[in-house]
């Protein structure tokens, strides 16, 4: 049997806005390491992993590993069905082809199964030691950036120097050049903009999937965006003491 | 002309 309890339900329905509309179809799989995810998008393009640990829900239960495959949309919408205040549960009996998801609040509860899908994934390895180049700073100017360079361009370069990280892009109009210099804020270390490189990096992404990360943006105050020697990017945000939500993106390469 | 890399191109399946 599977079971956790999650008393800040509101944060499983902000990591699903975060990643229904990258990933279709994904299997959450349940461990003693945590519950999480990994998933491609529909083009191959990016990678969504996820970790909830179980130290932080009030109860986690895993009796043996399984994996539930679900569609993240009808997810969403039962996620949806619950008060943003409500204590969920999620549980799965041992060979079963339903999950039940529990919305609690002090005026009662309700009780929603859903039923799970056969998702033939593959568990891909990560390797982090490859990183050149890692920017940390707050979430919401990242994603003020990326929406102000997508309505100029399709793609963005991404360029991390001793002289900060610059984002351009250019399209029709013309071009866009935001650069964010290293800013140390020792009272709101949340609205610092910390920059750690080994070397120079530049690369280029697709700005619609740039956009997409950032519906992350209620999990964390801040994103730590890498960029490794083979030009992959990966945007990070933490949840709150329990985990993670990283986003892998492909580099567009001049052919 | 810009090529796009697929992901897999970075992460070994299993």
């Amino acid at each position: 049997m599977f079971e956790l309890r999650l008393v800040q339900g509101s944060l499983l329905k902000k990591v699903l806005e975060a990643i229904k509309d990258l990933v279709n179809d994904a299997n959450f799989d349940c461990s003693a390491t945590g519950f999480s995810l990994q998933a491609m998008d529909p083009s191959h393009v990016a990678l969504v992993a996820l970790l909830l640990r179980p130290d932080g829900f009030e109860h986690y239960r895993c009796d043996r590993n399984i994996s539930m495959g679900m569609n993240l949309n009808n997810m969403s919408k039962i996620l949806k069905c619950g008060g943003n205040d409500d204590i969920i549960t999620i549980r799965a009996d041992d060979g079963s082809d339903t999950v039940t998801f529990m919305f609690e609040s002090p005026n009662g509860s309700a009780n929603f199964e859903m039923n799970l899908m056969d998702i033939d994934s593959e568990h891909h390895g990560i390797d982090e030691s490859k990183c050149c180049a890692v920017v940390r700073m707050p979430s919401s100017e990242f994603q003020r950036i990326c929406k102000v360079l997508s309505s100029i361009g399709d793609t963005v370069v991404i360029s991390v120097t001793n002289e900060g990280v610059q984002f351009s892009t250019r399209g029709d109009i013309g071009t866009a050049n935001i650069v964010c210099r290293q800013n140390i804020n020792v009272d709101k270390p949340e609205e610092s903009t910390v920059i750690e490189m080994s070397q120079p990096v530049s690369s280029q992404f697709p700005l619609r999937y740039m956009n997409s990360f950032t519906k992350a943006t209620p999990l964390s105050n801040t994103v730590t965006i890498s960029l490794t020697s083979e030009l992959l990017l990966a945007v990070e945000y933490t949840i709150a003491e329990m985990g993670y939500i990283r986003f892998y993106l492909a580099p567009k390469i001049e052919d | 002309p810009c090529l796009q890399r697929k992901i897999s191109d970075y992460f070994s399946g299993d």
